[in-house]
């Protein structure tokens, strides 16, 4: 019932479910200075205020059950025969549940084009606040959690994930021919992108892209895999006044299916070979000690990253992509000693 | 040849492959390709560790310094040692910035004590410059929790330390930095219980 400010950026302001943030006079901008607030709705993020005041943000995990073949949007004409992966720790069931065509390495063939929807759970959202940084953590089921970081004179929420291990032997999603979660970035239709999305093209360009159109694949027959892009830097989708940008870590695939809306791919573990080039299916296992001296215990790859968001004005954007880059990727050489003794003999 | 990076440009030229670009490799090239870089890294860090304290000044012959490169799964051997009663004094923190634009960020370094943490800036004899630094001390979520758990004895090669395990790290010390273009910073973090409030790391409020 009372909202704690939390490192002046940050409100932890309960508010209805769908209250209209954007109402008059409902900006938090007054209660913060100019920049980035984010707003949380009984725990969850709900608004980020910039200069045009509130706008609606949620973070959610959208969650792509693989192809197990007789997917709708294929023609017949695909021979992707399952090769199910020799050693993998996989449960893979038996082959004839999988007649193609696969989701693989080189291919990302979900099993519909409505993923299952994650949202944080509001009951466990744990916020952390102080003088320099506040934060909430998220989880979304066991194996999926995102913690949203704001730092003092910053405009960039950092966004913390943990993923994996999926389809662990037994979990819900062990049933299907794979998972591929993406995190979706949301303002649920403030940031008007009408179809349009910029990613860059290897760190060197940014890309145009319309959605439902490829130059040169068309018609698209998937409506989610054919809107995905492989991005290396970030993807961003702007109205005239406010933009929506995502600086990403590590090459994945990102998508706006809707317009205000930014989902990347973050992890994915496949039971079968997509048949085009591999080989072998896209599940990679760790098997590590877990404890001193201790037998190989494989699993999953358990995956964290850093995402980098900015909601601010449509003009900025590509500044702020750039210095968020700079953050992500490039950050200063860090070196550590332990210091035993020098001190004694300085002193 | 003969460079010490000359290893890890090996691996990268390896890794321009569009396999390794885009994943699209079997398991084991992908396991090769990992192992190739991280010899390469290995080989540019000891080089890096060995020279860019002393660009910052006077090393004093008992700091010897390391990357820490599970520092995002909270794993940092050096800056768990921190702990009462431990032999570790402080811990120096390095930062080089390669940029030719100023960088100021702010920094997590994994900690395993969390009361009368003070940070303190270093000058060029890695002595104490200035007051202390304002900084936080972040409890690990139950996310960075698990992570930690599972890279720990890989991270370590088994090495852990039983201290390292049972009082490894607990909590994330955030604390701003400065790094002029092409320079160092250094900054070390003691435990001073006697500090005052303001110089000691502030707890966070956890709801």
């Amino acid at each position: 019932s009372t909202s704690a400010v939390m490192n002046q950026r940050v409100a932890v302001r309960p508010t209805a479910l769908g209250e209209d943030l954007r109402a008059p006079g409902r900006s938090s901008k007054e209660q913060h200075s100019s920049g980035t607030a984010v707003v949380l709705e009984s725990g969850v993020p709900a608004a980020v205020s910039t200069q045009d005041g509130d706008v609606p943000f949620k973070v959610s995990i959208a969650l792509y059950n693989s192809s197990s073949g007789n997917a709708p949007f294929v023609d017949d004409s695909d021979n992707q025969w399952p090769i199910g992966r020799a050693g993998s720790t996989l449960p893979v069931p038996g082959l004839d549940q999988y007649p193609g065509p696969n989701s693989g390495a080189y291919i990302f063939r979900p099993n519909s084009s409505d993923p299952v929807r994650l949202h944080p759970s509001s009951t466990n959202a744990v916020v952390t606040a102080g003088p320099i940084v506040s934060e909430v953590y998220m989880s979304f089921d066991a194996t999926l959690s995102a913690t949203l970081r704001v730092y003092p004179d910053s405009d960039e929420v950092e966004v913390n994930y943990h993923v994996g291990p999926l389809m662990e032997e037994g979990s819900a999603d062990a049933k299907f021919a794979g998972s591929e979660p993406s995190i979706t970035y949301d303002t649920a239709g403030a940031v008007k992108s009408e179809g349009r999305m910029i990613t860059d093209s290897n760190g060197y360009r940014a890309m145009p892209r319309e959605r439902g159109t490829k130059p040169g694949y068309e018609p698209i027959s998937e409506p989610a895999a054919g809107n995905y892009y492989p991005i290396t830097a970030f993807a961003s989708i702007a109205s005239d006044t406010t933009a929506l940008g995502v600086a990403v870590d590590r090459p994945c695939g990102a998508a706006s299916l809707t317009d205000g809306a930014v989902e990347v791919m973050v992890h994915r573990r496949l039971q079968f070979d997509d048949s085009l080039g591999v080989g072998e299916a896209l599940a990679e296992d760790e098997c590590l000690p877990e404890e001193a001296g201790g037998d190989l215990v494989c699993r999953g790859l358990m995956v964290s990253g850093t995402h980098r968001v900015v909601l601010g004005s449509a003009d900025g954007m590509p500044a702020a992509m750039r210095a968020a880059q700079r953050h992500n990727r490039h950050p200063p050489v860090a070196l550590f000693a332990a210091d035993t003794g020098s001190l004694d003999s300085e002193k | 040849a003969g460079l010490p990076t000359a290893r890890l440009a090996l691996a990268l030229g390896l890794v321009q492959h569009h396999d390794g670009v885009s994943g699209t490799e079997k398991q084991h090239v992908a396991d090769d390709y990992a192992r190739q870089l991280a010899k390469g890294y290995d080989g540019t860090m000891a080089f890096v560790a060995e020279h860019v304290p002393q660009l910052h000044g006077t090393v004093p012959s008992a700091l010897k310094f390391a990357p820490c490169a599970f520092a995002n799964a909270s794993i940092c051997t050096a800056s768990e040692s921190l702990r009462g009663g431990a032999d570790t004094k402080r811990v120096v923190a390095l930062y080089f910035n390669a940029d030719t634009t100023e960088r100021k960020e702010y920094v997590r370094v994994p900690v395993a004590e969390t009361a009368g943490l003070v940070v303190r800036e270093l000058d060029a004899n890695y002595q104490p410059k200035g007051d202390p630094i304002e900084s936080q001390v972040v409890p690990l979520n139950d996310a960075q929790r698990r992570f930690r758990a599972r890279y720990l004895y890989s991270a370590t090669s088994g090495k852990a330390s039983a201290a390292t395990t049972t009082n490894g790290a607990v909590a994330q010390l955030v604390f701003a930095i400065s790094v002029q273009p092409r320079s160092t910073a250094a900054y070390s973090i003691e435990i001073d219980k006697m500090a005052t409030t303001n110089a000691r790391a502030r707890p966070s409020t956890v709801f």
